[in-house]
C-alpha cells in the first residue's frame, strides 16, 4: 500500500507503478493518474496530475524524471515530491496555494524501458531500448531526440553511441508521447523541470548554442533563488546557468524543446553528487537530496506565480 | 549477487586533462577502450579542464591503467569496486527493514 512505500530506498519500475496506482486511489481528491501512451516495449507511460480539480483555468508545472535510465535518484525525487505534496497539503499554506492555483504533472519514469533494463540487466544503461537491427546497437538518448536543432553538435548519429540522437526527431515513442502532451498544453504549462544526475547543477536553455535566452533575467533570478534555497538545507552547492556553458553543448535536449515550445521556465536539475558515488548515490542520501531539491522546486514554482 | 556479480573488480576512474594534448589522449583512450563514460556523456565533450569519470571493466583495467600511467596523466580511483557499491545502494536498508 502507499503507506508502506519507503521513499528512502530505490524502487523498481513495477514498484513505482504500483505506488502510482495506490496514490491515485488513496488521494483521489489531489491525485489523478493517466497514461499518455506506450513505450517501445509497450509499457504504459503513466503521469500523475496533482492539484485540486477546478473548472476554472489553471496553469501547470511539468516534472519528469528518469530520462536517462541509470540516474535513479531522479525517479526517487519524483516519488518524494508527490509524497510531500499529498502529506503537507493540509498543513502547509504554500502547498495549498500551489495545488489550488496550479496542476503539477509528474512523470516519475519517462524512459520506462531503459529504467527496467537498468534494474534487470545493465545498471549503467542510459538510453531507451528501441532496436536498431541494421547496426546491432540498441537505444536512443532520450535527451537528444527532441526536435530542436536535432542531431547537431553534442549529439551523435552513431547508433552505438550513448548520445545517439535517433533515426529522426521524436523517433522514440516516449519522447513523442511527452512532446505531444506538452504541445497540446503549451499555453497552460509554465514550467518544465527535468531531473537527472549527477553533477549538482541547475541548467536552463540553451543547450545547443551559446546565446542568451530572451527572458534570461527572469530565469536566471529563479535559478539563483532556487540554488540558494537548496544550499540553505544542507549546505550543498549547485552551479547554475545555461546548459551550453555550465555543462556542455548538446542538441535535441528536452529543455531546449520545452523552451522553444513556449514554456518560459525550462530547467534541468543534475542532482547529487559530483562523483564520489556518481550514479550509485546510497539510499541513505535520498532523503537529504530530495529535501533540498524540494525547496528549490518550491522556489521556482513561487517565482513563476509572480510576475517577472 | 546483483547483476550476476558482473561488476566485481570494475572501477570508476577520474581524470582531469590539464592541456589540449592530455584531452586528446583521454579522448583516444576512451575510444580505444570503449569505456563506459559516466561524465561527460560523450568523448566529444572532453576538453582541457573537463572532469572525466570512466567506468573501466575488470578485464581491461590493468592495461588501461598502464597506458594511463605511461601518458603521465594524473588519475584518481573514485570507486575501487563497482559491485560493492551497487550492492550497497540496492539493498542495505531493505535488508535492515526485513530483519
Amino acid at each position: 500500500s502507499e503507506k508502506g512505500h519507503d521513499y528512502e530506498v530505490y524502487h523498481s519500475l513495477e514498484e513505482i507503478q504500483n505506488w502510482m496506482y495506490d496514490m491515485n486511489k488513496t488521494y483521489s481528491d489531489l491525485v489523478h493518474m493517466f497514461s499518455i501512451g506506450k513505450s517501445y516495449e509497450k509499457r504504459p507511460l503513466f503521469i500523475l496530475r496533482l492539484g485540486k480539480t477546478s473548472q476554472t483555468y489553471k496553469r501547470a508545472v511539468w516534472i519528469d524524471c528518469g530520462i536517462h535510465a541509470r540516474e535513479w535518484i531522479g525517479p526517487a525525487f519524483c516519488q518524494w515530491f508527490v509524497k510531500e505534496v499529498v502529506q503537507t497539503y493540509n498543513n502547509d499554506p504554500v502547498m495549498q496555494m500551489f495545488l489550488n492555483r496550479l496542476y503539477f504533472y509528474i512523470m516519475p519514469v519517462l524512459n520506462v524501458d531503459g529504467y527496467h533494463f537498468s534494474w534487470t540487466n545493465d545498471r549503467f544503461w542510459r538510453k531507451t531500448r528501441s532496436k536498431s537491427y541494421r547496426f546491432g546497437c540498441n537505444g536512443v538518448d532520450a535527451n537528444r531526440n527532441w526536435n530542436v536543432q536535432w542531431c547537431d553538435e553534442g549529439a551523435s548519429s552513431d547508433p552505438c553511441d550513448d548520445i545517439y540522437c535517433g533515426p529522426f526527431p521524436e523517433s522514440e515513442p516516449e519522447v513523442k508521447a511527452v512532446a505531444k502532451f506538452l504541445r497540446k498544453r503549451k499555453h497552460q504549462i509554465k514550467a518544465y523541470l527535468s531531473f537527472h544526475a549527477y553533477a549538482q547543477m541547475l541548467l536552463y536553455p540553451y543547450s545547443y548554442k551559446y546565446e542568451e535566452i530572451p527572458n534570461f533575467s527572469c530565469v536566471e533570478s529563479a535559478a539563483h533563488k532556487a540554488v540558494n534555497a537548496l544550499y540553505s538545507v544542507h549546505g550543498i552547492r549547485y552551479r547554475y546557468g545555461p546548459a551550453s556553458t555550465t555543462m556542455y553543448v548538446s542538441s535535441g535536449s528536452s529543455i531546449d524543446w520545452a523552451y522553444k515550445n513556449g514554456i518560459p521556465y525550462a530547467f534541468a536539475f543534475e542532482l547529487r553528487d559530483t562523483g564520489h558515488y556518481g550514479f550509485l548515490l546510497p539510499d541513505s542520501l535520498i532523503k537529504p537530496t530530495c529535501t533540498e531539491t524540494m525547496l528549490a522546486v518550491k522556489n521556482i514554482t513561487l517565482h513563476l506565480l509572480k510576475k517577472c | 549477487h546483483l547483476y550476476n556479480n558482473r561488476y566485481a573488480g570494475d572501477q570508476v576512474i577520474r581524470v582531469t586533462p590539464t592541456t589540449d594534448e592530455e584531452a586528446e589522449v583521454v579522448r583516444n583512450i576512451n575510444q580505444q577502450f570503449k569505456t563506459d563514460l559516466w561524465q561527460p556523456s560523450s568523448t566529444f565533450n572532453i576538453r582541457t579542464g573537463t572532469i572525466v569519470d570512466m567506468h573501466i571493466e575488470k578485464n581491461t583495467l590493468q592495461t588501461f591503467l598502464a597506458w594511463l600511467q605511461q601518458t603521465g596523466i594524473q588519475y584518481r580511483i573514485l570507486i575501487p569496486d563497482l559491485q560493492q557499491e551497487i550492492e550497497k545502494q540496492h539493498g542495505f536498508k531493505r535488508g535492515r527493514s526485513r530483519r
